[in-house]
């Protein structure tokens, strides 16, 4: 299962 | 966004501007690894890649933008403009077992195994190590101009204030990144040393030197 990852860092 | 956020990502933007101001003034860009410039370079291209498929913010855009562009113009400014003032005697770092170090991680520790994913994971790990370079040319010449040292100092500064904000995040958002906290704690331990000189010496005044 595909965890949930944002990713909205530099 | 959170203080320690937004301190960081200033700290990162500050130490390219003091990274450039020191090879403008000087007119020279002794001290400076090549080999880490390149691999910053790298980190910034491949995990920027989302710039062409997900918008966050006007600020990360802008972020990501500048930090790409101002990386290659850097390696441009070493490789052309101040060739003559780079000595590649001192950065002899091996940086294909970083690079190849990283990319066999990213293989095995990624989101989801899709190229942009495992080249995301590449540049978080690849940017862990990335500075080794340039710590490995700081210990062959035993001392450092004290604004290579500020821009070291602010380099690292940076993601150790990302741990804080990760912790920040966890707290307040429940937000999980383990491979980027991982990857983090790394870079921040690989600075320990430098930053201890540092505040012993080129915060009191004196010139940075190895002991």
């Amino acid at each position: 299962k595909k965890k949930e990852h944002k990713k909205d860092e530099l | 966004m959170n203080f320690f956020r937004l301190v960081a990502d200033l700290m990162h933007l500050a130490s390219i501007f003091i990274l450039l101001l020191k090879i403008q003034k000087t007119r020279s860009c002794a001290g400076i690894s090549f080999k880490t410039q390149l691999l910053y370079a790298i980190v910034f291209v491949t995990r920027y890649l989302d710039l062409f498929t997900t918008w966050i913010s006007l600020y990360n855009t802008i972020m990501k933008i500048f930090f790409i562009a101002s990386s290659v113009y850097i390696l441009y400014l070493m490789k052309y403009k101040f060739r003559a003032t780079y000595d590649p005697i001192l950065d002899t770092f091996r940086i294909e077992f970083l690079l190849a170090g990283s990319l066999v991680l990213a293989l095995i520790f990624n989101y989801d195994f899709v190229p942009m994913e495992i080249l995301w994971s590449f540049s978080i790990f690849l940017e862990s190590v990335a500075i080794l370079p340039q710590l490995f040319m700081l210990s062959r010449t035993g001392e450092a101009e004290t604004i290579t040292t500020h821009y070291i100092f602010a380099l690292g500064g940076y993601r150790a204030l990302y741990l804080c904000n990760w912790l920040w995040r966890y707290i307040f958002d429940g937000h999980v990144d383990v491979y980027a906290w991982v990857a983090g704690i790394v870079q921040t331990a690989l600075y320990s040393d430098f930053f201890y000189i540092y505040y012993t010496k080129v915060l009191h005044g004196k010139k940075f030197e190895l002991p």
